[in-house]
């Protein structure tokens, strides 16, 4: 079924914090950047993805929102 | 396997670790026997060496706590984020923060986080590795369940540390020959019928049920007091033995170290200026436990837990024939064994008197 669009959006919100935590994503505040911003969250989705072996799409699929929400440690997986 | 940026080590061999507070999902003692397994882990495969303190700043300092927490990284309550830590470096650099909002355990079940586990992954951090993307390997991100028993560190890991500190030195400080003449020992005491016989990290066990001697080491059943003591001694009808360390002791019970332990010797009833005990013995006849310090001895009565008055005496006035310091002691078949260097001396309870001199390592059949 498609996915009901608030619990769409939280999931989003939810994956770009993880991605914040741990692939040192940073999202530029200001909403004129939104296109620049969805392709550099699209990046470390990527990034993210290739880490863990899953496939590489940069989507926000199930399996990689999935892998997200599993029990770990607080530390990042890539960092500047 | 990854590092930090830079690759920030420990410039030395010799890193102190510090408990600032425990979980109250789980016992103290199997908290700390968690640690000492974790750092068991980094050690047995580097030229590392943990020693932990139980006072002051230790390099690494553990501890437990929920949502912000001091840090810039709070923790997210159940679930999520269940620990960090910090690579090597001064402050905060070393330290491990364990999420007080996950339930901790000792087993690997499915209601809680195996904190030896964690604990294992998060030093990998203090002492400078940063994530893995090997499956399997501890210091993969992830939380993975597993057996704990036996654990042995992946492949991944062993290259990880070993790139940071070398392998372990080729000369593992290797146990003496049970008939070397020139043998000595730390501590010696009874347990449960058996005599075990303690030198630096190594432990011998005679057994009255099998004639060989079992070689250990004493990691393997109190992991936590892993690095040896200075004396022991054993109560039977407690089935308690004590162990010293420095001015510390610790009673245990089988493999059980009793919770609120160490406390300090002077809880026996020894002056501050006493900061470590040479050797221990109890008569289980007389219930008096006699614990020697240089030339002189204290007599302890375990009924009323309490110092004997008159005391201390020295060794000599009172065991004829015993001249010199006791590196350790024993009471077995009706007779005190007190061991000095390489040699032991048999004396007769009732009257105090020598009977005869042996070599140290004389219950091996050798």
């Amino acid at each position: 079924f498609p996915v009901v669009p608030e619990k769409e959006e939280e999931d989003m919100q939810f994956a770009k914090k993880y991605l914040e935590n741990f692939y040192d994503f940073k999202e530029e505040k200001n909403s004129l950047f939104k296109a620049k911003n969805l392709n550099r969250m699209a990046d470390k989705i990527r990034e993210m993805q290739s880490f863990f072996g899953l496939e590489v799409t940069g989507e926000l699929n199930h399996k990689t929102l999935d892998m997200m929400k599993q029990p770990r440690c607080g530390i990042p997986d890539v960092r500047s | 396997y990854s590092t930090f940026p830079q690759s920030p080590r420990w410039k030395k061999e010799d890193v102190t670790y510090g408990i600032l507070n425990y979980t109250p999902d789980m016992l103290q003692a199997d908290v700390e026997e968690a640690i000492a397994k974790a750092f068991q882990l980094w050690s047995s495969v580097t030229p590392l060496r943990f020693t932990r303190l139980y006072s002051g700043q230790a390099d690494i300092m553990i501890s437990f706590a929920a949502g912000f927490h001091g840090d810039f990284y709070s923790f997210d309550g159940p679930g999520g984020t269940l620990a960090h830590a910090y690579p090597p470096s001064s402050g905060i650099g070393g330290d491990a923060h364990f999420d007080e909002d996950e339930n901790w355990t000792k087993f690997t079940t499915y209601n809680g986080y195996n904190l030896f586990l964690v604990a294992a992954h998060e030093l990998g951090h203090s002492l400078g590795l940063g994530h893995s993307n090997v499956f399997g390997a501890l210091m993969y991100p992830i939380y993975m369940a597993r057996d704990t028993k036996d654990y042995r560190l992946p492949q991944d890991d062993i290259d990880g540390i070993q790139a940071l500190y070398g392998a372990t030195p080729s000369k593992t400080p290797t146990r003496p020959e049970d008939c070397d003449p020139h043998l000595t020992f730390d501590a010696i005491t009874t347990l449960r019928g058996e005599i075990l016989f303690f030198k630096g990290s190594y432990v011998w066990r005679k057994s009255p049920y099998f004639s060989d001697i079992e070689h250990d080491t004493i990691s393997s059943f109190w992991p936590s007091l892993a690095s040896g003591f200075d004396a022991a001694y054993e109560v039977d009808k407690k089935d308690r033995v004590i162990f010293f360390k420095d001015d510390q002791y610790w009673a245990v019970s089988g493999y059980s170290i009793e919770p609120g332990f160490p406390k300090p010797i002077q809880n026996l009833g020894f002056p501050t200026s006493v900061r470590k005990i040479d050797a221990a013995v109890h008569d289980q006849n007389t219930k008096k436990t006699y614990f020697f310090v240089g030339n002189k001895y204290w007599s302890y009565n375990e009924n009323t837990q309490s110092m004997e008055r008159g005391y201390p005496r020295k060794i000599a006035a009172d065991f004829q024939g015993i001249d010199h310091t006791v590196d350790a002691a024993l009471q077995k078949n009706g007779h005190f064994y007190f061991f000095h260097g390489s040699n032991q001396y048999e004396v007769d309870i009732k009257n105090k008197k020598l009977i005869r001199i042996m070599k140290s390592n004389s219950w091996f059949n050798c």
